[in-house]
C-alpha cells in the first residue's frame, strides 16, 4: 500500500473490512440499534440481514426523529419499532475493486460508503477518514 | 475561488460562515440542544457563549451517553442538565487565514473544525465535505 500510486489504489485497499465494522441486524428492535450506536460512539452503521447481505444503514438522527413526539422523546416507542421500519435503503455502494476516484466521489456526500460484492454480501466500509489520510500522504510525496 | 491554486486557498475560502452554522448556547438545557441537533439533522454543532465566542462542541452521542441509565434512556434528565456540563472543550480550531494543508490535516480526525479569530470570536466551520469537494476539483484539473 505504501508504494502504490493513487491511480493503482482500489477501495479494497482502504476500506475497513466487515469484521471490524459495527452493524445491526434488520430485525433488531430500535432500542437495540440505539444502544449499539451510543455504545460504539458511531452516528450511523450498516444494516445487514441474517445472511450478512447489506440492506441499508441506520443512524441516531433517524431513530431520534421517529420517537420525537409533540412534548418529549417517547423512548418507550424504541422497544416497539424495528430497524427495518426506519433504516435508509437508498444508499450508495462500492465494489472492493472500484478505483480510488470512485471512492473520493462517493464520500463527498457521505461520511462512509458501504462496500459489497456482486451478490450483495457485505465486505466493509470506506470512510472519509481513510480517503483523507491517503490524500494527505499523496500531497506530501 | 475557481482560479485559485490549492496552495493559495485559505480556510476562509472554504468554511461555512458563522451565520449559516447551527449552534447552541453554553447555558442552554440539554433538552434544547438535543432538539436543535435532531431538527437540524447534524450530529454535532459548535457551542458559543453570549458574546458569540467559541467555547466547545456538543453532539448527540455525548448527550445520549449522559442520559443512558441502567435500564433505559432517562429523558427527564435532559431538562435538568446544561450544555456546559456535557460539551467538549478540547477541540481543534483554525484561523480563517490558515492554509489549505492545515485544513486537510485538521479534518483527518474531525468531521468539522471550528474557525475563530484571534480573540476567540466564532467565524465559521470547515467541514470534511468542503475539503473533499476541493480535492476532487484539484484532481480533475
Ligand atoms: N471510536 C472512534 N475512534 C476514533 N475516532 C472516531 C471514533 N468514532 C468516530 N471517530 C471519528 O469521528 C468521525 C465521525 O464518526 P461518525 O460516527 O460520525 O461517522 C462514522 C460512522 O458512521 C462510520 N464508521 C466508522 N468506523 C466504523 C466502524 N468501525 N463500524 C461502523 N461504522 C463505522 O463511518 C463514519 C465516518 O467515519 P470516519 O472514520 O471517517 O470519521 C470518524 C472518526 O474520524
Ligand atoms: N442538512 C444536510 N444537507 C445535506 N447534507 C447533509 C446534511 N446534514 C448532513 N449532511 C451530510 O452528512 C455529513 C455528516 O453530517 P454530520 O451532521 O454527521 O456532521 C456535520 C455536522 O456535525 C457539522 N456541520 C455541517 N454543516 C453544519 C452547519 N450548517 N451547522 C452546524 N454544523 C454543521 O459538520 C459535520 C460535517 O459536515 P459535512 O458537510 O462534511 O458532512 C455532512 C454532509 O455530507
Amino acid at each position: 500500500l505504501q508504494d502504490k500510486q493513487l491511480t493503482d489504489i482500489v477501495i479494497g485497499d482502504l476500506m475497513i473490512s466487515s469484521e471490524k465494522v459495527a452493524h445491526v441486524q434488520v430485525n433488531n428492535p430500535l432500542e437495540h440499534a440505539l444502544l449499539v450506536l451510543v455504545k460504539s460512539g458511531y452516528s450511523s452503521v450498516p444494516v445487514l440481514d441474517a445472511s450478512y447481505k447489506l440492506v441499508g444503514t441506520i443512524g441516531k438522527t433517524k431513530i431520534l426523529n421517529e420517537i420525537l413526539g409533540l412534548e418529549r422523546f417517547e423512548v418507550e416507542k424504541l422497544a416497539d419499532m424495528k430497524v427495518q421500519e426506519v433504516m435508509n435503503t437508498d444508499i450508495p455502494c462500492l465494489l472492493r475493486d472500484n478505483i480510488f476516484m470512485d471512492g473520493l466521489k462517493a464520500v463527498i456526500d457521505h461520511p462512509f460508503v458501504c462496500v459489497a460484492d456482486e451478490e450483495g454480501y457485505f465486505d466493509g466500509i470506506l470512510t472519509r477518514r481513510a480517503i483523507l489520510k491517503h490524500i494527505k500522504r499523496d500531497y506530501y510525496t
